[in-house]
Formats: structure tokens, C-alpha cells, sequence
């Protein structure tokens, strides 16, 4: 839709998760799938949250958000050396 | 580093203290940053034995990086980058390394401070030569590369976090930081993570100071560390053609400059493109410090044509001076001095100026002092949780360096210059020096949880020199107050044995979240749990943290609760109350704790009674110091009235 896409860190409720999907890999995938066909999976975390982090237009995050099991679609920040 | 395990007391005479095999060469820390130099001496695995079995790391190769080039010191090294090219566009292999090489040096200065091994002969310049060592130079080093040219973003940092877990490291070390209003920020959620699997997070807390409430890395299960100075300097002296002498700090080869005056111009800030070459060259130019990089400053006064700089502390900048490796000679000078030099510049109609450089001095004393750049509390998220935790050496550190780039940190056509090791400063020194120290407690104490460890570090930090004088802060030059200096400056060797400790499980943090009135939403992101607060919680303020923050509106009294495990013998403690206020009436009930045996567990309250108001927005300080003759477990108070 033209709008400017940004990264977004994506919590997940893994308790959440339907039992039909054998990993939490795959309902996450299927998850951003529902709001965007072309939207790349940037990293899954595996340990220090349960989620994801992919690239969104506002829309999409908004549209995200509004999914089972999601529970925070944070922008990403910048972090700078001390 | 040279000379911080020295004045941390880690030398020869304490070596026994803290094993130097076994457990210790098991210890794995991991360093967040700009990646690594593995060529760097302090990386090498010389009398290492064989890489822990619990191990899960792995070497990634990637541009000017082989699998091939760790080892049993360096035993990971991986790189994020996928974050930061779909906000930046493609790394530029050409410039930058896509691998764990670090181009920048601030990842090998740290990872090198934290866990470097020992480097006879180590010095930049001449300057500050020894023998450098990491302060647990026997544990091992994982490297996660997550900051790159333009940025470190926040994706790629927890990628980093979740494969130093995942790997099973024992340290996590981030001299990183950024704007956080809450603990849902990605270092603090990754740290939580790290914490529950028993892995100890050291962050710096930042360079925002003087201001107060500029921490960064808050959140009560990091430990926030905060910058000193120790007792080492390089002098560096302004000498003016009226014949008054100004001392600075330098950095720069004694045959630099020819011996006599020069002839002296004003540069204001020497910015780029500001300076007439006509009129600078073959001068020393004074220059105004300003938010720009100070080698910048140099490097513009070099290409002018200029052979020397004096550069001084802007008006309200203080008296905090630091070593910088410019690239040309170049004394720095506090606010004071400069503004003497800058009237003698401007006002003398020859006006002539010579540096006279001094080496490195050291046994400078008063030291420690709190560095003016270090970021202070109060805590703005919790103000009931005191931060920073504690400080440690951050000024004038020199360690390992990286190959790619000159000291200075200009790029490679204006620092041509290759050093093995480099003199920096910032938080980024401090944290690593505590995230080397935690391995070495860890070490000893195989058992003990992060906040065990922390709390050791804390209780028997310092915030007095030998002759009971408070510990200074250079942005005022008066007494330092735990909103600078937490619970004080480490002191590794009576951290070692600290007899009670202030634990927390991750249970307890939990508490902690559901009294700051976090949701639950709030409370799964961080804790990733399904978790249900209790109808009733504690305070806040009740976390049993070693440290007590205080806020009073108004009058009424104010019940806090702790709870100390004995981690020593037998004893009896007896508590002792300081503070420098009749406003606010201290009590601790009971007085004195009994333990039979280790690992009994104790609770005492403190009662903090408003007798008096004070102004809004003061403060007033104290402790509480329980000691049985043997040990002191001293937790710094901070009282502010709202």
C-alpha cells in the first residue's frame, strides 16, 4: 500500500499456541501469514522472548496485533555503544 | 587492562583467592559489541585446556573471518546483522566486515577487559605500560558482533541475547544502551531470560551524566554499572609564552612537537571546514569541546595545517578531562584552564603556547573519583529500586584493540596508525570490568545466582578512601552520593567472601513486576510465563534488593523488608544505621541477626519515620551496615522527598 515498512519485534503468548502446529516456528509463520503474504520472518527467538522480529507497514502491525497468541508488536529501537 | 587488576587488588598477593584453573577456565563470558580482533594477543589460548563440554557456541565465518580463528581462549564468535541491513541497507563489505571481525575496537577493548588473557609488555604509545590482563583472564570468550557502522538495533541485540543463552554462557557483558521508559525494552526482556537461566547480565548504565535520572539498562535483575577513575594519569602541560603552566592530560610522543613556543590561534570548535589554513598553519590551535568527536577536532586542526591543539572543556563542562588518542599532540584541559588559556589567546597580541608532556603517572590520588560522564539516577522507572548498582574503572582504560582502525577511531585514511592496544573511556570500560569480576565470583561460588553475585559485589563495595573521606564525583568535585556511585566501587576480593547475601529468585521479580503494576500482557513479554498476580503483592520497594530508595510525600512512615542468607560461618550480625539526616528516623528491627549455619535465611525490617519536612526534589543519604567483626554488608540509602 506504499506505506513505509519498519521492523517489529513481536511478543507471542507461546502457552497460546493451538495444538495443531508441532512447533512454535510454524504458528508463528502462520500468524504474520494472515496480515501479509510477502512479509519476511528477520529473526524467530527461541530464548530471550517468545517471538519474532519482521518487517510491517503501521497497518500491518496494527492488523497483527489483533491476532490470536500476539500479544506486543514493538517497533524496533536503536541502541548505541557506551 | 594495565593497572585496574592492581588496583583492584587482583595482584600476586591475591591470587589465591580466586583460582586460576578448574572452575574458572569453564566460565564462559559473552560480549555483545562490535565483535572481535582474534588475532589480538590477549585472545590467545595458550595453556588452555579443552573447551567445556556444556559448550553449544560456534565460530561463524563470514568477510576477513574464518571458523579457523577461534580457539580455546575465544571458543565463539558469532554475527546479527540481518536487523540492521533491512533498516540500513547492505553492508558495504568493502568497509565493514560482515563477520564477527570487529572493524571498530570497541568490541575487542571490552571483550579483552572483561576476559583478555595475559599480555606482557602491553602499552599505546609508551603510555600506561605493564602487563594487561582481563580481569578473569582465565575464563573463556564468546563474541555475538550486534553493532555495526550506523547502529546497533534492537533486533539483532536480542538475536545475540538468545544464542549467548542458547550457547550457555555463564556472563553476559553490553556496554550498550538506549532510551527506555519501561523494562519492556530488548536488552532489559533478553536479560530477564538470561536471569531466570541463572546467567549474570552486566550492562553499562551509560554516559548521559551529569544529568540526573540518565541511566540506561535499569531493570532490577541487570547489574547497572556506572564509570571511576583510578589512579593512574597522563599529564600533559600547557605551557603559554606569558609563562604560566597549565596541567592537562595527553596522549601523544614527546618528540611530537618542536621544543620551543609556537605560535598559539583561537579555533573556537573546530569544526570541519571552519578552520582558515592561512592562519593556523604551523601553530598549536586552541579548540572548544563541544558534542562532536574530539579526534574529529584534531584531525580537522591537522588537515589545516596546524601542529598542535589545546583543547578545553566547554563553559559548564567541568574539570573531567580524558585521554584521547588524536592524531596529532594535543593536551586537553578542564573548563578552568581553558577559559585562562582562551582570554590569554584572544587577548595577547603575540600570543605563543608550548605542550610539555608528562607520561603516565601513577598513585594519583585522590582515586577513585566518579567520572562527570557517568549516567546517575535517580531510577525514573522504579524510583523505589536504586541505580546504578555500583561503579568501576571506566576512565583511561587501555586494552586490546582492533587491527582495522587507527586509535583515534577516524577513519583509516586520517589514523593510518596501528596500535595493539588503545586507551578509551565510558560505562563500556566499567561494565566489562564488572562482567569479568562476576565470572571470577562465579568461579568460586559455582552455586550462586546472579543476584547472589551481584549482591556480593555490592555489599562490599567502598564509597569512602582509606582515610574515611567520601569517594568524590569530578562533576562537582564534592563528596559522591549513591545516586552516582550505587553502593560504591568494587572491591573483587572482599566480594569474594561477603558473609550474608541479598538473593532473588525469578519468582521475586515476578512480584516485583505485578507490584509496579505492570499487566499481565506486560508481564508474559518479559517473563514469557503464564503467570498470575496475587491478589495481595508486596511493595515494590520490598524486592530484596542490597540497596534502599526512599521516596516521601509528605510525612508517615515507610516499612521496607529484607531477607539475608548467611554465606559465611557461624555469627552474629549487628546492624548498623547511618545517615546524614534528623528529618527522617531510621529504624531496623530486630538489631542483631543470629546464624547457626550456611545458607539460613533471616529477615529484618527498616522503618523509615518522617520526623521533619524537607524541600521538594532534596535528598539525603546513609547505609545500613550489618557486620559481625569478620565481614560489613553495607546497602546504601537514598532518601528523596517528591
Amino acid at each position: 500500500d506504499g506505506a513505509q515498512q519498519a521492523t517489529y519485534i513481536v511478543h507471542m503468548a507461546k502457552c497460546q499456541m493451538p495444538s495443531s502446529f508441532d512447533h512454535h516456528s510454524l504458528w508463528y509463520d502462520s500468524s504474520l501469514r494472515s496480515v501479509s503474504e510477502s512479509a519476511e520472518m528477520i529473526y524467530t527467538y527461541n530464548n530471550a522472548i517468545h517471538g519474532f522480529a519482521t518487517r510491517l507497514t503501521p497497518g500491518e502491525a496494527d492488523s497483527l496485533m489483533t491476532q490470536p497468541g500476539v500479544i506486543s508488536v514493538q517497533q524496533e529501537q536503536k541502541y548505541e555503544l557506551h | 587492562t594495565t593497572r585496574t587488576p592492581l588496583f583492584l587488588g587482583l595482584d600476586g598477593q591475591n591470587a589465591g583467592l580466586f583460582p586460576e584453573t578448574g572452575a574458572s577456565s569453564d566460565i564462559v563470558i559473552g560480549v555483545l559489541d562490535t565483535g572481535i580482533w582474534p588475532e589480538s594477543k590477549s585472545f590467545s589460548d595458550e595453556g588452555y585446556g579443552p573447551i567445556p563440554s556444556t559448550w553449544k557456541g560456534e565460530c561463524q565465518a563470514g568477510t576477513n573471518f574464518t571458523a579457523s580463528l577461534c580457539n580455546r581462549k575465544l571458543i565463539g564468535a558469532r554475527f546479527f546483522s540481518d536487523g540492521y541491513e533491512r533498516d540500513y541497507g547492505k553492508i558495504n563489505q568493502a568497509d565493514e566486515s560482515k563477520s564477527p571481525r570487529d572493524d571498530f575496537g570497541h568490541g575487542t577493548h571490552t571483550a579483552s577487559t572483561a576476559a583478555g588473557n595475559v599480555v606482557k609488555g602491553a602499552n599505546y604509545l609508551g603510555f600506561a605500560s605493564g602487563t594487561a590482563s582481563g580481569m578473569a583472564h582465565r575464563v573463556r570468550v564468546s563474541v555475538y558482533k550486534v553493532c555495526w557502522k550506523s547502529a546497533c538495533v534492537s533486533s539483532d541485540i536480542l538475536a545475540g541475547m538468545d544464542k549467548a543463552i542458547e550457547d550457555n554462557v555463564h556472563i553476559m557483558s553490553l556496554s550498550i544502551g538506549g532510551k527506555s521508559t519501561s523494562y519492556t525494552g530488548e536488552i532489559s526482556m533478553g536479560a530477564f531470560s538470561a536471569m531466570e537461566r541463572g546467567i549474570f547480565v552486566s550492562c553499562s548504565a551509560g554516559n548521559d551524566g551529569p544529568s540526573p535520572s540518565s541511566l540506561s539498562n535499569a531493570a532490577p535483575w541487570i547489574t547497572t554499572v556506572g564509570a571511576s577513575s583510578i589512579d593512574r594519569e597522563f599529564p600533559g602541560v600547557v605551557i603559554l609564552g606569558n609563562g604560566k603552566n597549565y596541567t592537562g592530560v595527553s596522549l601523544f610522543n614527546g618528540n611530537a612537537l618542536p621544543a620551543k613556543l609556537l605560535p598559539f590561534v583561537y579555533g573556537n570548535y573546530c569544526s570541519r571546514g571552519t578552520l582558515n589554513p592561512e592562519k593556523v598553519k604551523g601553530k598549536i590551535v586552541m579548540c572548544i569541546k563541544d558534542d562532536s568527536v574530539r579526534t574529529e577536532k584534531g584531525e580537522v586542526v591537522k588537515a589545516a595545517g596546524g601542529l598542535g591543539m589545546i583543547l578545553a572543556n566547554a563553559a559548564g563542562s567541568g574539570e573531567e578531562v580524558l585521554a584521547d588518542a588524536h592524531v596529532l599532540p594535543v593536551t586537553a584541559v578542564g573548563q578552568k584552564a581553558g577559559d585562562i588559556i582562551r582570554r590569554y589567546v584572544l587577548t595577547d597580541p603575540n600570543p605563543t603556547a608550548s605542550i610539555l608532556i608528562r607520561g603516565t603517572v601513577v598513585n594519583v590520588r585522590p582515586s577513585p573519583m566518579v567520572a562527570a560522564f557517568s549516567s546517575r539516577g535517580p531510577n525514573t522507572i522504579t524510583p523505589n529500586i536504586l541505580k546504578p548498582d555500583l561503579i568501576a574503572p571506566g576512565v583511561n582504560i587501555l586494552a586490546a584493540w582492533t587491527g582495522a582502525l587507527g586509535p583515534s577511531g577516524l577513519g583509516t585514511t586520517s589514523d593510518t596508525r596501528r596500535v595493539e592496544f588503545n586507551i578509551n573511556s565510558g560505562t563500556s570500560m566499567s561494565c566489562p570490568h564488572v562482567s569479568g569480576l562476576a565470572a571470577l565470583l562465579k568461579s568460586v561460588h559455582p552455586e550462586w545466582s546472579p543476584a547472589a553475585i551481584r549482591s556480593a559485589l555490592m555489599t562490599t563495595a567502598y564509597n569512602t578512601y582509606k582515610d574515611g573521606k567520601p569517594i568524590l564525583d569530578v562533576a562537582t568535585g564534592k563528596p559522591s552520593t549513591p545516586f552516582e556511585h550505587g553502593a560504591g566501587h568494587v572491591s573483587p576480593t572482599a566480594a569474594v567472601n561477603p558473609g550474608l547475601i541479598y538473593d532473588l529468585t525469578t519468582e521475586d521479580y515476578i512480584d516485583f513486576l505485578c507490584a509496579s503494576n505492570y499487566n499481565l500482557s506486560l508481564i508474559t513479554i518479559i517473563s514469557r510465563g503464564n503467570y498470575t498476580c496475587p491478589r495481595k503483592t508486596h511493595p515494590a520497594a520490598d524486592l530484596n534488593y542490597p540497596s534502599f530508595a526512599v521516596n516521601v510525600k509528605g510525612s508517615g512512615t515507610y516499612k521496607y523488608t529484607r531477607t539475608v542468607t548467611n554465606v559465611g560461618g557461624a555469627g552474629s550480625y549487628t546492624v548498623k544505621v547511618i545517615s546524614e539526616t534528623a528529618a527522617v528516623k531510621i529504624s531496623v528491627e530486630p538489631a542483631v541477626l543470629n546464624f547457626k549455619k550456611v545458607n539460613e535465611k533471616k529477615s529484618y525490617s527498616v522503618t523509615f519515620t518522617v520526623v521533619s519536612s524537607m524541600a521538594p526534589r532534596s535528598n539525603s543519604f546513609g547505609s545500613i551496615e550489618w557486620s559481625d567483626g569478620k565481614h560489613v554488608v553495607a546497602s546504601p540509602v537514598a532518601i528523596s522527598w517528591t
